[in-house]
């Protein structure tokens, strides 16, 4: 039960240094606890609250409004130099509700609650009518390019068996017939030139997660995969990546289909986050 | 015709509301 007068909440200016700077460990503290899909940067601060809290500091009660990056949270690049997704490519917001304790000068994340969609057909058709739009990650074209994509990566590796983690977007571009994929994948424990089953490959203890985009377009009797995809390095057991691999590329023609492999996570629009206290 | 001058309103300080905030890149 309080004691004393009732606590109030002051509203500053949602562009106020000290509320930008509270928005911004917010968004990090969001980053640091996706486990799939892109790095979100700040796009607005919608809303702010002050309150007193006891014994000491202050919570800052925020609405914020942020947009999707093309970094894939897995990869290390800083947020700073990550590329926000523009309308054209059909961008993605995210919704946010956050508290974060400011004391001693430092801010701290106490609760936090995101959601996020992808922006409308419409608005993208505004902008840009023939782009292709975000398409179903269960879309069996979808889920063909991802599959030999992967397989022709795999092909050209000389280290390890690279697995699926999740497909991360979609677009189905009708001219030329062909099909755009981004991707997560993780080295295993199997080699990639001698693999027999996939499915008896484990994920290595020091996760190595890398990202690919891929186009497969359909061709006269068969298709064509461009795949490009980065390793990031090692992640130990406290995660600080360090800066990514040399980006490996591939272009090879595969007749499809492809090999079999674990399933693609939930749409890119669906953001988790970590814990929440 | 002759028309009355009109009367200037007074001119101060704009003040914006505090929320929402600036919008960054752009919005969805």
């Amino acid at each position: 039960a309080p004691h004393g007068p009732q606590l109030t909440y002051s509203q500053p200016n949602c562009d106020d240094p000290e509320t930008e700077q509270a928005a911004l460990a917010a968004v990090d503290y969001l980053n640091s606890h996706l486990q799939q899909g892109y790095k979100h940067v700040l796009n607005q601060i919608d809303k702010v609250k002050v309150w007193p809290r006891r014994p000491f500091g202050v919570i800052f009660e925020l609405g914020v409004d942020t947009l999707e990056s093309t970094c894939h949270v897995f990869d290390p690049t800083a947020l700073a130099n990550c590329t926000v997704r523009q309308v054209a490519e059909h961008a993605v917001e995210g919704d946010c509700d956050f508290r974060v304790l400011k004391q001693d000068g430092q801010f701290s994340v106490v609760f936090a609650k995101c959601d996020s969609s992808p922006d409308s057909a419409e608005d993208v058709r505004k902008v840009c009518p023939q782009c292709p739009l975000l398409a179903q990650l269960n879309d069996t074209r979808v889920v063909h390019a991802v599959e030999a994509a992967l397989a022709a990566f795999n092909v050209q590796n000389n280290g390890s068996y690279f697995q699926l983690v999740e497909t991360s977007r979609a677009q189905l571009v009708p001219l030329p017939p062909s099909t755009r994929v981004e991707f997560a994948i993780a080295a295993t424990d199997c080699v990639a030139k001698e693999v027999a089953d996939p499915a008896k490959c484990n994920l290595l203890a020091e996760k190595q997660y890398g990202f690919c985009k891929a186009t497969v377009t359909e061709k006269l009797g068969g298709e064509e995969v461009a795949v490009t995809c980065t390793v990031f390095q090692p992640q130990p057991a406290a995660p600080q990546p360090q800066p990514a691999d040399p980006t490996m590329s591939v272009l090879v023609a595969v007749d499809p289909p492809g090999p079999a492999f674990p399933p693609a996570g939930p749409p890119a629009a669906a953001m988790v986050v970590g814990p929440m206290v | 015709g002759v028309t009355q001058p009109g009367v200037a309103g007074a001119v101060g300080p704009m003040v914006l509301p505090p929320c929402p905030g600036r919008v960054r890149h752009f919005k969805v």
